[in-house]
């Protein structure tokens, strides 16, 4: 649920947040 | 004799010598070389000029050069060190550094500090944290209802936000995160650790002698 989150949980979860792809080349 | 010092080096062409930037980061000097290569590979991909665009690391990021998304914004302006709205290889690994898993975690808590003070003013403000949250529920196509994400901000303020003077700074982030230690998971790429066995190439085009661990 969204809102049991707080708002830097969310934000974390954004795929723009996510290095890890930097790596898959 | 199994040292690198013991013979003399070359550098990366108009790169930092790899030895000096392991002995100032996490990453053994193979690392460092194993970096270069996926350095080259993102720096080549739009133009291969040395150096990591902006479209280039977005690319890297969603394989989508077109792709605009103001977190991997923020996070190619805080790995723009020099601010030359480019990316060199210095900055690449100094950068990246902060992300291994053995960097320092007062490293990780003042990156992700910087990386949500979108305007860096010292603070994290609630208008910021409105502003990565409505780029969040855009990109994540989940529709939340105005009053729901201010409530989420609200809630988030009580507790992140000790003097209650509406906004965060870096002192009450410290223990905002020490209390929820999941908000730096995405300062840790285990991955780092990984990076010789990814890129096995660096070995090739080795510019020290012998490789040491």
């Amino acid at each position: 649920q969204p809102t049991a989150m707080n708002a830097f949980e969310l934000i974390s979860m954004s795929k723009g947040l996510n290095l890890e792809n930097l790596f898959d080349v | 004799m199994g040292c690198f010092n013991s013979k003399a080096r070359k550098q990366f062409p108009g790169q930092e010598d790899p030895v000096i930037l392991a002995s100032q980061t996490a990453f053994t000097v193979s690392e460092v070389e194993a970096l270069f290569e996926l350095f080259k590979s993102i720096s080549s991909s739009v133009v291969d000029d040395g150096l990591i665009s902006k479209e280039e690391f977005q690319l890297a990021i969603f394989k989508n050069r077109k792709k605009e998304n103001i977190f991997a914004n923020r996070i190619f302006d805080l790995f723009d060190v020099k601010k030359k709205g480019v990316i060199d290889f210095d900055d690449f690994v100094r950068s990246l550094n902060v992300f291994h898993p053995n960097a320092a975690l007062e490293d990780k808590i003042d990156f992700s500090f910087r990386l949500y003070d979108l305007d860096s003013t010292g603070f994290i403000e609630r208008q910021e944290v409105k502003q990565m949250l409505i780029a969040l529920l855009c990109e994540s196509e989940m529709k939340l209802a105005d009053e729901v994400v201010e409530t989420i901000i609200d809630k988030t303020f009580v507790d992140a936000d000790q003097n209650q003077d509406g906004k965060i700074d870096i002192d009450e982030w410290r223990k905002f995160v020490s209390e929820n230690p999941s908000l730096l998971k995405i300062m840790t790429l285990p991955y780092l650790r990984d990076i010789t066995t990814s890129f096995p190439s660096f070995v090739f085009n080795s510019n020290v002698d012998e490789i040491v661990a």
